[in-house]
């Protein structure tokens, strides 16, 4: 199967976003 | 006891796994057997994305703030942070000694990583923890198969990466079987420079 991957930038940009609050 | 399953929400990015937040701490004149260890041992909260996970981790203590003898955990969710659970008891972990200062922001570049699948040794990774002590703090990342030396030589170079760690970093592996035996996580590693 397929593997999800998210590097370190991505997962921290991810922070910001309204779903992560 | 039966949990709600957690899930993803709409719009949100999907982790590989779901991950468990656990916490323990232990008063230092009591022995650490095992059932002492259970009973100290909290689960917190899982996480099924992204998302969910920066909710839960920015309301967390940061570990360089805590005191005394205590421990995070962040598992695959099913999995114990413990030696004897099924998925560890063939298993080890790698340690990385930290002086006072450092395990807040090397626990976070640890768990990015493993939450990002960077290691990219299958299944193999367990969970991390991260463990506040009074000289020093201990950052340790679990495996399932101590003797794999593919996987565990891979999850160390990955280790040294993605915490940039300098060349001569002293690296320790010990089995959860010698840990066992020893009733000590972190004495008589096999050290690797």
């Amino acid at each position: 199967g397929t593997r999800i991957i998210y590097d370190r930038k991505f997962l921290l940009d991810c922070r910001s976003s309204p779903l992560a609050r | 006891i039966r949990r709600k399953m957690v899930t993803p929400a709409a719009g949100e990015h999907p982790l590989q796994y779901n991950y468990t937040f656990w916490y323990s701490r232990r008063t230092p004149s009591r022995p650490a057997n095992t059932q002492s260890y259970e009973q100290n041992i909290r689960q917190m909260g899982t996480v099924a994305s992204v998302e969910q996970f920066w909710k839960f981790y920015s309301h967390l203590v940061r570990p360089g703030d805590l005191t005394g003898h205590s421990d995070f955990h962040l598992f695959k969710e099913g999995i114990k942070p413990m030696w004897e659970d099924e998925a560890n008891k063939n298993g080890g972990k790698w340690i990385i000694r930290l002086r006072k200062g450092l395990a807040s922001r090397f626990w976070e570049n640890i768990i990015l990583a493993m939450l990002g699948e960077q290691f990219m040794v299958g299944e193999e990774i367990c969970g991390v923890v991260v463990s506040i002590r009074f000289q020093e703090d201990i950052l340790s990342i679990w495996n399932k198969t101590a003797n794999d030396q593919v996987t565990t030589s891979r999850i160390r170079d990955t280790l040294r990466r993605v915490l940039n760690l300098p060349p001569n970093t002293i690296m320790e592996y010990k089995t959860h079987n010698d840990s066992l035996k020893d009733n000590s996580s972190f004495r008589n590693t096999k050290i690797t420079l």
